[in-house]
């Protein structure tokens, strides 16, 4: 473990405890997408089938319980509980444009061809776009609120700070996951243009973010 | 297949 690591993961869980309480708090999911967080839960669901089967650190299997059950519950909160707030209209993005192409690359492109190999690189594939959804639909309606654009910059953190995290590892123990940094590279690239517009209307104090 | 780093990161 490492400083950029553990920022990372506190990074990661601030921005799915900052959404989960903006749904709940507000009792709406107006301006959310639920397509992306759908496609988080099956992040988390392909990543950790490992849960049971392999310890790691007490740390590590809690935050795996901890980022499963906010994700079921943001889920929840969006498709059940909430979901007459839900801007179904606005939340067009085709996502088998998504599943299917990540699906056939995890086939192709892996460590091992084993079932939970292939699922873990699914997973590692599949959240370097499980955003773009949540983008789509921000682009579509010209505006978000504040409060998820400080989601959106959390999230966009986290694998920021992964990056950093694998040149630590690779300059101090020679690890390097090749599949994971292309795809953390491209997840970031993702959230640059995000970046820019939070960094330059967000922290400016504007009630909420419109696009031009 | 190259080596199989061990997931050891969430």
């Amino acid at each position: 473990m490492n400083v950029f690591r553990l920022l990372g993961d506190v990074s990661h869980l601030v921005a799915i405890i900052i959404l989960f309480l903006k749904i709940f708090r507000s009792k709406s999911c107006a301006g959310i997408s639920g397509k992306s967080q759908v496609l988080f839960a099956l992040v988390f669901t392909t990543r950790y089938l490992d849960l049971f089967t392999s310890f790691i650190s007490i740390y590590n299997t809690v935050m795996k319980v901890v980022f499963l059950v906010l994700s079921y519950a943001t889920v929840y909160l969006i498709y059940l509980r909430f979901r007459s707030s839900y801007d179904s209209e606005s939340d067009t993005f085709r996502v088998e444009f998504l599943l299917v192409p990540v699906a056939g690359l995890s086939f192709l492109e892996n460590y091992d061809f084993t079932p939970i190999e292939i699922l873990w690189t699914f997973s590692i594939y599949l959240e370097s776009v499980a955003i773009l959804p949540q983008l789509f639909m921000i682009t579509k309606t010209g505006e978000a609120e504040s409060i998820t654009t400080h989601y959106l910059f959390f999230l966009g953190l986290y694998r920021a700070l992964y990056l950093a995290n694998w040149v630590w590892r690779y300059h101090t123990e020679g690890f390097f996951d090749q599949i994971a940094v292309v795809s953390g590279v491209v997840q970031t690239i993702f959230y640059c243009d995000f970046f820019y517009l939070y960094v330059t209307k967000v922290l400016k104090g504007n009630s909420k973010l419109t696009l031009p | 297949a190259d080596e199989s780093p061990a997931h050891d990161e969430l």
